[in-house]
C-alpha cells in the first residue's frame, strides 16, 4: 500500500459518501444519474466477487463491503424511496449504458489477464469503471445547473483515478514491471474523460 | 502476491 493509492481509496470513498450525504440530506437526488449509479454497482459487484474467497487485507475487505453496499444503498434510494425517486429526473438521464455494459464484456472476453471466470469479471469491470461515469456527464451537460455537491461527486470521483495512475507509476518503478496494462490504460480513459468536465467545472 | 495473479487494489 503506498500514499497514492490510499488517497486514491479515500478520494474514492469520499466522493461516495458525498453523493450518500447529498441525496439523504436534502431528500433529492436531482442532477445525479441512476445509471452511472447502477452501472458503478455492477462494476463493484464483478469486480468484489473474491470478496469471501482471498483474503487480502482487513483494509482491502472492508472497503470493498463499503463500496458494495453504498453502491446498492444510492441505486436502492433512487428507485425505492418515496420521497427520493420523485425526484429523479428519467427523461434527462437517457444514456444507453447497455451499450456500455455489452462493450465492457466484449472487451474482456477479448482483452483479459487470464480466460478464467474470475479474470474475465475482472477486466469487465475495469472496463465498465472506465466509462460509467458517461451517463452522469452527459447529464451535468444536458442540465442547466450543476449542483454543488453533485459537482464535487464527480470531481472526486476523477481525483481517486488520478491518485491511482500515479499509483501504479511508483508500482512499476518500485516493484518491478508487471503487466497492469489492463489497469493502465482503462485507469487513463477513466481520467480523460473527466479531463473536459474538470475544464467546464473549474470555469463555471 | 503477483504470482497468484489476485487482485490487490480496490
Amino acid at each position: 500500500m503506498n500514499a497514492f493509492r490510499f488517497l486514491g481509496d479515500m478520494t474514492h470513498l469520499f466522493s461516495v459518501l458525498v453523493l450518500l450525504l447529498k441525496i439523504y440530506a436534502t431528500k433529492s437526488c436531482s442532477g445525479v444519474s441512476r445509471k452511472t449509479q447502477e452501472l458503478y454497482m455492477v462494476v463493484f459487484l464483478a469486480r468484489y466477487m473474491d470478496l469471501f474467497t482471498d483474503y487480502i487485507s482487513l483494509y482491502n475487505s472492508v472497503m470493498k463491503v463499503v463500496f458494495i453496499t453504498s453502491s446498492a444503498a444510492i441505486v436502492w434510494c433512487m428507485r425505492r424511496h418515496p420521497q427520493v425517486r420523485r425526484t429523479y429526473d428519467k427523461e434527462q438521464d437517457t444514456f444507453r449504458h447497455v451499450v456500455l455494459v455489452a462493450a465492457a464484456f466484449v472487451l474482456a472476453l477479448i482483452f483479459n489477464e487470464r480466460f478464467t471466470f474470475r479474470e474475465i469479471c475482472w477486466a469487465f469491470s475495469i472496463y465498465l469503471e472506465a466509462v460509467a461515469i458517461l451517463p452522469q456527464l452527459v447529464l451535468l451537460q444536458r442540465g442547466r445547473n450543476v449542483d454543488n455537491l453533485t459537482g464535487q461527486y464527480v470531481f472526486f470521483l476523477g481525483a481517486y483515478r488520478a491518485f491511482y495512475i500515479l499509483n501504479w507509476i511508483y508500482r512499476y518503478f518500485t516493484e518491478g514491471h508487471h503487466s497492469r496494462w489492463i489497469s493502465w490504460l482503462s485507469g487513463l480513459v477513466q481520467t480523460g474523460l473527466y479531463a473536459d468536465f474538470f475544464y467546464y467545472y473549474f470555469l463555471r | 502476491r503477483e504470482g497468484s495473479h489476485s487482485h490487490d487494489e480496490l
